[in-house]
């Protein structure tokens, strides 16, 4: 359940436009909405995983309840989305280990997972 | 199954059906869990899934595909080599021992891919950057190799004696007595079948191949 990245999502935009709590212009109310249809996105896309998480179905009322206390509309624009990691591979080299130490100076740290059982 | 995280966590796992293990911006990793020998709780993995997924110009779109007794050692498409983009080859599939293994090189992510059968089941083993297995966004929220086994499923590894037969065979295939010694102890006594111990050996010479730094491989948690 990835309910803590939408909340500080949500505090991160909030906080870029200074309007915790709305504000009282039309534009900052107008960023605020778009901030929380984001933030209700972000609830929507790990409702499965947090099913059973009572920090999400906080965060939902809670949402629910910010949106009608701002008149703000169901739909209309969000905010940007959060960036992708950013991609490992860099100009034209399709072998990671190469490119990784070329820019880094060093080989990549590696992970390993193994699933086994019989 | 057993499971060793990418975070260096080990559990043992109840879950059934089909449940990713990987999934983020360049690969996808999914492992089927079948109820078995009359137990409606001990499973098996009986097929695993690899989605390599399209990358610029490195790599296109390549499936692997295994199930039990069927462990082929080429994509779905029948090819062993894929992601042929600008001369350069970055997907292979390779096999010491066609239908029982297979590795799966994607050099493009500099991801290694292991897949087995020991005994009557399936087996897994990745290497793969901490920038990749990283690379994924909120909503790739299930992955067994990242977060581990939902708590809900997670298996206590029952004591076993010193003096039981299980102890004893255990102890002569993994002197070190770590989690893959314990993986041991827990399939004989579930399966009862001494042969079962070929799974936690075949692991664990997969994480000495993977895991460069020696001190790593013999993970030490819980009652191990």
């Amino acid at each position: 359940c990835r309910i803590l990245q939408c909340n500080s999502d949500f505090v991160a935009a909030t906080l870029e436009i200074g309007v915790i709590g709305g504000g009282g212009k039309d534009g900052a109310n107008a960023v605020y909405c778009s901030a929380l249809r984001s933030y209700a996105l972000c609830t929507q896309r790990t409702a499965r995983a947090c099913r059973g998480d009572l920090a999400y179905h906080s965060a939902v009322q809670g949402i629910e309840d910010l949106l009608i206390q701002h008149r703000c509309p169901q739909t209309g624009p969000t905010a940007q989305p959060r960036p992708l990691p950013k991609p490992p591979l860099s100009g034209n080299g399709c072998f990671y280990e190469k490119g990784f130490m070329q820019k880094e100076g060093r080989a990549p740290e590696y992970l390993h997972c193994g699933v086994f059982g019989d | 199954p057993h499971i060793r995280t990418f975070n260096e966590e080990f559990q043992t796992c109840a879950v059934q059906g089909a449940w990713p293990l990987i999934d983020n911006q360049y690969l996808y990793i999914q492992a089927t869990s079948t109820p078995t020998r009359g137990s409606s709780y001990i499973t098996i993995l009986t097929k695993i899934t690899v989605i390599l997924k399209n990358w610029r110009e490195c790599a296109e779109l390549q499936i692997y595909q295994a199930e039990l007794d069927n462990v082929p050692p080429a994509f779905v498409d029948g090819s062993v080599t894929g992601g042929d983009r600008r001369g350069h080859q970055s997907l292979r599939v390779h096999s010491h021992d066609p239908g029982r293994h297979a590795e799966i090189w994607a050099t493009h992510i500099g991801t290694m891919i292991v897949v087995r059968q020991v005994g009557r089941s399936l087996s897994l083993s990745v290497r793969s950057p901490r920038a990749i297995v990283e690379s994924y966004t909120p909503e790739q929220d299930l992955q067994l190799c990242v977060w581990g086994c939902p708590v809900s499923q997670r298996m206590e590894t029952p004591y076993v004696h010193p003096s039981t037969p299980a102890y004893t065979h255990c102890s002569s295939l993994l002197p070190v007595q770590d989690v893959y010694f314990q993986a041991c102890l827990f399939d004989l006594q579930v399966t009862g079948d001494l042969n079962s111990s070929a799974s936690a050996v075949a692991a664990l010479e997969d994480a000495r191949a993977m895991i460069s730094n020696p001190d790593r491989v013999h993970l030490l948690t819980g009652r191990a």
